[in-house]
């Protein structure tokens, strides 16, 4: 564990909770994409099933306890709770475009051929694109309320902090993974055009609107 | 020359 990786964990954290609270405290889930919380939480599904054969540390077990449990939980808001503030008119992404590449490259390229790496190795595939849907939704509507940018914001600086943590780890414990470094670089630079419009308007008070 | 480890990351 080194500082990179755990301000990319805090960020992670924070994005889901930013998000739960949203929802919670407007009542509302209206600008957020229920396809890509369902891809989220189908990321953390696949991903955590280690959890029953593996154990790392008490850390790492209970932040995937969280992850898996928030990632429902928003879905409950979503689908059930709050489902008549649900915009599906805008959320019209086809997840089967990116599930389908996802369970085939997984098969293609992958350490090793056990369901477990396989489940893994397609995690951190669709994780990679699981936010293409919600980006989708918010260049069709042009806009963004401010606290689904922080959101947005605190998601997509968590796997550049991972990357940041990969070159250390490469350095100083000579360790790579080149599937999950390859993923989330893609990861990442699918977030560049919206860090830039966060940076250059939202932290100077502006609202998240796109270039008409 | 991963599969023996353990992935501890998130």
């Amino acid at each position: 564990m080194n500082i990179f990786r755990l301000l990319g964990d805090i960020c992670h954290l924070v994005a889901i909770i930013v998000l739960l609270l949203k929802i919670w405290k407007t009542r509302s889930c209206a600008g957020i994409s229920g396809k890509s919380q369902i891809l989220f939480a189908l990321v953390y599904t696949t991903r955590y099933v280690d959890l029953f054969f593996t154990y790392v540390s008490l850390y790492n077990s209970v932040m995937k306890v969280i992850f898996l449990a928030s990632s429902y939980a928003t879905l409950y808001l979503i689908y059930v709770k709050f489902k008549a503030t649900y915009d599906f008119n805008h959320d019209t992404f086809r997840i089967e475009f990116l599930l389908i590449p996802c369970v085939i490259l997984s098969l293609l390229i992958t350490h090793d051929y056990s369901p477990v790496e396989l489940l893994w190795t397609f995690s951190i595939y669709l994780e990679a694109v699981a936010i293409l849907p919600q980006l989708f939704m918010v260049s069709k509507t042009g806009e963004a309320e401010t606290i689904t940018s922080h959101y947005l914001f605190a998601l997509g600086a968590y796997r550049a902090l991972y990357i940041v943590n990969w070159i250390y780890r490469y350095y100083t414990e000579s360790f790579i993974d080149g599937i999950a470094v390859v993923a989330g670089i893609i990861q990442t630079i699918l977030y560049a055009d919206f860090f830039y419009l966060y940076i250059t308007k939202v932290l100077k008070g502006k609202d998240f609107k796109l270039p008409a | 020359y991963l599969n023996d480890v353990p992935k501890d990351e998130l």
